[in-house]
């Protein structure tokens, strides 16, 4: 590794960043959540910590940019010079910028998050079929509103999952209309425009009016990058137009005829002859996480590496999983020194919303995404002893969890207990009282039901908050009380006297529930506070004791929690 | 079927990336990146200091150290990176 000369480095550990503007390439969610992964990449490996502020100045300043950006060291269009970022420091110092000439993704194609349908703001998943036809990217077919949409499963005909997909007749962004779509047409000083247009701007950001007249009512937003649109160019947002003629030959699909440089590119007109309107295809495009991973490293003091699989190596290439390598962890440390103590305050959830509706008339939900810490703080002065009832008893990853009042405790089936732990240090977006909980065993992600809302942790990524009435349970039935996994998908909720049967995988109720509790559980308490899956045995809580219940559904014991399950 | 298709290049209006020669790519690399000092206004003509600044790039690269514009360090030169500079002074 190498540092910059006179080991530039920040004098404190609590590093601030702000996030200046985004890339019409991707949702803002999916940037914020890119850039808080990439600063964790280094907080997990040292001692700094990192606060996002959405006003003034950070020691970290992130932008988009294209061409000469406003630092005199411009960017070179698509591909080439991704990013650059500057050594710790006062002003330009420490800040990062991002060529939005490059085609921003995830690093493995389009990362399309979608907005309103029913698909909860999942991902388009492509190819996707529809109706028999394969598509691979967002399509208008099948609707006579002219809004691109995608499934978010491999079959939209068999499981009928969609949402619409950025464009900007569904939403902008920046600017100073709340989000509000396009109107066409709109005038600026004095003329009409049925697209979205550059004109007026120096930076070669697509703008629109969100009202019939911006020269009166001044309202404007940003247009998003559709899928299908090309990238720089002359004619950046629209689609390619297939089939054009170039040189008197015709195309029908991307070409690098006529380009040294090999890369792909279309005409968005029919005749790039007589239009010369042209771009460059949608491609993998770059990860935005590792690009700013890597540039984040300078920011906090690294210099390039010579080491080729390497962070700080200068080229891109895309790798999953964790990004860093030793050579890469001994640069940081020998700037910072080691992480050492209790975990750092991880990076402040980034929360947007997004909506999920019928393609009607769509309704307001909220889908989160934020990184979160892997490893758990203890915090002293509430005695597990003490406690009367739980709010959740559950078993997540080997071991037993429980949950009171914002706190939660851990004992693994041979071993001592630990705790208590900040629910919200571990799962930020949780509230403080748990009602129920399960891991899937199949896909190891953890449901969390509070009151009549529920989310879903995945990784590092979490989804919801969601109503339960979303799997099918009806909306006049009380709090999830207890969750146990049957079988590989299915999972038995608990409610009052009642339970229900959740397949995983379909994300919905089976028919034929609900089911009377004592019919099918003899001997238990009818109205239990907590029931989970531990060991081979089924767990049915009432105030201090508990209810054992083995695979031939008879009650072999009851004890008490506190002296058999978390041995006070 | 042996005699190579004759490739022609147009410029494409709007784009930040010109056509150019491999010798250009590398002299603007050289520069760009910090191998070549700017001050000194060191082309690929001055022979002895372009190699020695091919040589520094490939031993940064990690590519074999000729000092000379070989397929592998103009195809290392044509990918995707970080706009930092590699050596300052």
């Amino acid at each position: 590794f190498q540092t910059f000369e006179g080991n530039l480095k920040w004098d404190h550990t609590d590093v601030t960043y702000r996030i200046l503007n985004y890339s019409p390439d991707m949702e803002a969610s999916l940037t914020d959540d890119a850039f808080a992964r990439a600063f964790k990449v280094w907080s997990d490996v040292s001692p700094l910590t990192f606060t996002r502020l959405h006003e003034g100045i950070a020691d970290i300043m992130i932008s988009f940019g294209k061409a000469e950006h406003g630092d005199f060291y411009p960017f070179d269009g698509k591909d080439g010079l991704l990013a650059h970022a500057y050594p710790p420091g006062e002003g330009l110092q420490g800040d990062a910028h991002f060529d939005d000439d490059e085609y921003w993704t995830l690093g493995t194609g389009p990362a399309i998050q979608t907005r309103y349908g029913n698909a909860e703001g999942d991902l388009c998943h492509f190819p996707f079929l529809f109706e028999g036809t394969s598509y691979s990217t967002c399509t208008t077919e099948g609707r006579s509103d002219n809004l691109p949409w995608c499934a978010t499963t491999a079959n939209y005909d068999q499981d009928k999952k969609y949402g619409f997909c950025p464009s900007e007749n569904l939403f902008t962004f920046g600017g100073n209309s709340n989000e509000d779509p396009c109107v066409f047409p709109f005038v600026y000083e004095g003329v009409k425009y049925d697209s979205c247009t550059t004109e007026g701007r120096s930076d070669g950001y697509r703008w629109c009016a969100t009202t019939a007249n911006y020269d009166k009512d001044k309202k404007y937003g940003f247009c998003p990058n559709r899928d299908t649109a090309v990238i720089g160019g002359n004619s950046e947002g629209e689609p390619c137009h297939f089939p054009f003629t170039f040189l008197g030959k015709t195309y029908s699909s991307c070409t690098s005829d006529g380009r040294s440089d090999r890369k792909l590119w279309c005409a968005t007109t029919s005749s790039f002859d007589d239009d010369s309107k042209w771009g460059f295809c949608p491609d993998r495009g770059y990860s935005l996480f590792l690009v700013a991973a890597h540039e984040f490293g300078h920011a906090l003091g690294l210099d390039h590496s010579n080491v080729r699989d390497a962070l700080m190596y200068p080229m891109y290439s895309y790798i999953e999983g964790f990004p860093l390598h030793q050579d890469d962890i001994e640069g940081i440390q020998y700037l910072y020194g080691p992480k050492t103590g209790p975990d750092p305050t991880p990076p402040q959830p980034q929360t947007t919303t997004s909506s999920t509706a019928t393609p009607t008339k769509p309704s307001p939900s909220d889908t989160t995404t934020v990184s979160i810490s892997t490893t758990s703080r203890n915090v002293p002065s509430v005695d597990v002893c003490q406690i009367k009832t739980f709010d959740a008893i559950t078993e997540i990853q080997k071991e037993l969890h429980f949950f009171k009042d914002g706190h939660y405790w851990k004992i693994p089936l041979k071993g001592e207990r630990t705790g208590p732990f900040l629910i919200s240090e571990k799962w930020p977006v949780l509230p403080a009282t748990i009602n129920a909980a399960f891991e899937d065993q199949l896909t190891k992600k953890i449901y969390f039901f509070s009151d009549k809302q529920f989310w879903v942790y995945s990784g590092t990524e979490v989804h919801g908050p969601r109503k339960i009435e979303k799997l099918g349970l009806p909306s006049n039935m009380g709090r999830v009380e207890g969750a146990v996994q049957r079988g590989k998908s299915k999972v038995l909720l608990f409610s009052g006297e009642n339970y229900w049967r959740f397949d995983v995988k379909t994300q919905l109720i089976d028919s034929g529930y609900p089911r009377i509790t004592e019919s099918v559980f003899g001997g238990v308490p009818t109205n239990s506070q907590d029931v989970f899956l531990y060991g081979e045995f089924m767990y049915f809580c009432q105030g201090s004791f508990y209810w054992r219940m083995n695979s031939r559904r008879q009650v072999d014991k009851i004890g008490y929690i506190k002296n058999d399950l978390l041995n006070c | 079927l042996c005699i190579p298709l004759k490739s022609v290049y147009v410029t494409f209006p709007g784009d930040v990336v010109k056509n150019m020669t491999d010798k250009q790519l590398a002299e603007n690399y050289l520069k760009q990146y910090g191998y070549i000092d700017v001050h000194q206004r060191n082309g690929l003509q001055g022979v002895v200091s372009t190699s020695k600044a091919l040589k520094k790039l490939q031993k940064q690269l990690g590519l074999e150290e000729t000092g000379s514009l070989d397929q592998s360090t103009i195809d290392a030169m044509k990918q995707p990176r970080c706009g930092v500079p590699d050596v300052r002074k």
